[in-house]
């Protein structure tokens, strides 16, 4: 389960 | 960030520009596939969502801003101010057989069942197909401009090279995403047979490419 990190790529 | 990430990047901004300045230079979209446009908009749509609830540097919240900006200015051309010269009989492709199974996968297959999340993956989805129906109009015309081929090469190469970059970040950063890697690998696969005619026919200097 992946955290809340953002998808920080175009 | 990465060099890869970043050319990948600047070859996807020169892809949409291309296009736009094409365009709206010969004030016609003739042999542009309208619905591929309106798709790629959708996808700068529901990916870009989190500009309005996450900031993650000014260079990502500028090219997602210039990108929704570009994309959608492109269907506007397309459908409105050059709407005479848009070629609808040859722009058949049946879009709502993309659309309907990516929502469906993007709600089976996600990292997590939010919202955000579910546009994200939708949006992951869609652009790995969205260029189908560009590439399904040229196979009917039998042609493309030159401008429209030097289009697809760099939409083509831009998620070659992420995919390049995705893996330095797995091996400098042991980040990876299984979810985008699978739709940016089906992506830049359906540009093969283009690639292929691209650069072989480009050698010989024809105008126009002739997909088989």
């Amino acid at each position: 389960e992946r955290s809340e990190e953002r998808h920080d790529e175009l | 960030m990465n060099i890869f990430r970043l050319t990948g990047d600047l070859s996807h901004l020169a892809a949409i520009i291309i296009l736009l300045l094409k365009i709206w230079k010969t004030r016609s979209c003739a042999g542009i596939s309208g619905k591929s446009q309106v798709l790629f908009a959708l996808v700068f749509t529901t990916r870009y969502l989190d500009l309005l609830t996450s900031f993650i540097s000014l260079y990502n919240t500028t090219m997602k801003i210039i990108y929704i900006g570009c994309a959608y200015a492109t269907v506007y051309l397309i459908y409105m101010k050059f709407k005479a010269t848009y070629d609808g009989n040859h722009d058949t492709f049946r879009v709502e057989f993309l659309v309907v199974p990516v929502g469906g996968l993007a709600f089976l297959v996600n990292h997590d069942f939010s919202p955000l999340e579910i546009l994200w993956t939708f949006s992951i989805y869609l652009e790995s197909v969205a260029i189908l129906p560009q590439l399904f109009m040229i196979s009917k015309t039998g042609e493309a401009e030159t401008i429209t081929t030097h289009y697809l090469f760099f939409l083509g190469l831009y998620r070659a090279l992420y995919l390049i970059n995705w893996i330095w970040r797995f091996y400098f950063e042991g980040f990876f995403d299984m979810i985008a890697i699978v739709a940016g690998v089906v992506q830049t696969i359906l540009y093969c047979d283009f690639f292929y005619l691209y650069v072989t026919k480009g050698e010989s200097g024809s105008n126009k490419i002739n997909p088989a």
